[in-house]
């Protein structure tokens, strides 16, 4: 079934926040929302690739999973 | 595997580490084991030793706390972030968090926590200067995977970039290559009292001191801190460090007080063995803990007021087990005291004079020994043959006779 839109919006702020977390993503104000949307693939695609899923850029349903699974404090990717 | 930027580590290979407060999921002891058993990972691989320290600083502090706790990664509540750690450095550097808001167990089968032993040994990981790994099934890797912890071994990826920080093991082995003939699991003593959150001292600097290194068995003036028979063998004691002597095998093997039972300090003062009860005690300052085999026994350490010394006795200076007469005799000083075994109590017209019935070896005794029916005391490099039923000096031996040398 599709998601309910508030759910996918949910899912968004919690991959932001785990992307802020571990994989040292900076949400950029921009104009464009579509360059923030980039960005944001970008560190989905790094997080899939650490996780050897498969590289989309999308927030998928494993991929999701894979960010609500318990784990350790520490980023898996710095500056 | 992957470090730190910079790659910060440890730069000594003695490391200390303190809890500083407990969770109320677990026993005290299981706490403690599941945090020794945690570093004796890291140790087996490495030239690193781990010694437990009560107070001050520490190289790693480790806390349980939840949500806000004085840095600036907050926790998350349940679930999520399970625990975070810090890399090698002065003041919070090598400290470990654990999430107070998670339930944590020593068990790993149940759903309903985490194991506490795997969550610290990864965390402990970062402490020594690890991030994480992208290997399924390697300690460092950044998710909790749910795994028997009986037998547990470090993954090769994890063993790799240890050893890059680090390099492998000194040749002696720091751990035994042989258990004692029989072994139940080990039980951990309950430690210190929960202490304050987060004791912020001023950021330590990094002090290089020079790892103290084992003697040579035949070093002439190598001296004892204690020694003890352990179910037929001969364990001696120097700093951290026992040297175990075997009726089954020739060599002598060169071990760590850690390596045997992680969490007691280094550095006893004295040990016996009550061999009908399976069990060895040994002596630290006021304190006093009981062994079998690996197994430290709940409840200690106790005060050694305990055995019925005065309160003026803060330390006794060796101890040694007449297996035929079922008399524990203690050496404080120039005297000495009997304790009866069979009642748990100090014998009357105790404390003697040393000199009084043991003629010529003079005091304070490093430590003492029975064996085939004679006492070895142990007074610097020096050892004394004494017959038990005589009581006569019979022989003056070094020290370090008993290696073969």
């Amino acid at each position: 079934f599709p998601v309910a839109p508030e759910k996918e919006k949910e899912d968004m702020q919690f991959a932001k926040k785990y992307l802020e977390n571990f994989y040292d993503f900076k949400e950029e104000k921009s104009l464009f929302k579509a360059k923030d949307l980039n960005h944001m693939s970008d560190k989905i695609r790094e997080m899939q690739s650490f996780f050897g899923l498969e590289v989309t850029g999308e927030l998928n349903h494993k991929t999701l999973d894979m960010m609500k699974q318990p784990r350790c404090g520490i980023p898996d990717v710095r500056s | 595997y992957s470090t730190f930027p910079h790659r910060p580590t440890w730069k000594k290979e003695d490391v200390t580490y303190r809890i500083l407060n407990y969770t109320p999921d677990m026993l005290q002891a299981d706490v403690d084991e599941a945090i020794a058993r945690a570093f004796q990972l890291w140790s087996s691989v490495t030239p690193l030793r781990f010694t437990r320290v009560y107070s001050n600083q520490a190289d790693i502090m480790i806390s349980f706390a939840a949500g806000f706790h004085g840095d600036f990664y907050s926790f998350d509540g349940p679930g999520g972030t399970l625990a975070h750690a810090y890399a090698p450095g002065g003041g919070i550097g090598g400290d470990a968090h654990f999430d107070e808001d998670e339930n944590w167990t020593k068990f790993t089968t149940n759903n309903a926590g985490y194991n506490l032993f795997l969550v610290a040994a990864h965390e402990l990981g970062h402490s020594l200067g690890l991030s994480h790994s992208n290997v399924f099934g390697a300690l460092m890797y950044p998710i909790y995977t749910p795994t028997d912890t009986r037998n547990y071994q470090l993954h090769q990826d994890d063993i790799d970039g240890i050893q890059a920080l680090y390099g492998p093991p000194k040749e002696s082995s720091a751990l035994p290559t042989k258990a004692f003939p029989p072994q139940e699991p080990t039980e951990m003593i309950p430690a210190e009292a929960p202490t304050e959150m987060f004791p912020r001292e001023e950021p330590t600097e990094m002090t290089p001191s020079k790892p103290p290194q084992r003697p040579d068995d035949c070093d002439p003036h190598l001296t004892f801190d204690a020694i003890t028979t352990l179910r037929g063998e001969t364990l001696f004691f120097k700093d951290s460090y026992v040297w175990r002597k075997s009726p089954y095998f020739a060599e002598i093997e060169h071990d760590t007080i850690f390596s045997f039972w992680p969490s007691l300090i280094a550095g006893f003062d004295a040990a016996y063995e009550v061999d009908n009860k399976d069990r060895v005690l040994f002596f630290k300052d006021d304190q006093y803990w009981a062994v079998s085999g690996y197994s430290i026994q709940s409840g200690f350490p106790k005060p050694i007021q305990n055995l019925g010394f005065p309160a003026s006795v803060g330390k006794i200076d060796a101890a040694v087990h007449d297996q035929n007469t079922r008399r524990t005799y203690f050496f404080v000083g120039n005297k000495y005291w009997s304790f009866n075994e069979n009642t748990q109590s100090m014998e009357r017209g105790y404390p003697r004079m040393i000199a009084a019935d043991f003629q010529g070896i003079g005091y304070p005794i490093d430590a003492a020994l029975q064996k085939n029916g004679y006492f070895y005391f142990f007074r610097g490099t020096n050892q004394y043959e004494v017959d038990i039923k005589k009581k006569k000096l019979s022989r003056v031996m070094k020290s370090n006779s008993w290696f073969n040398c």
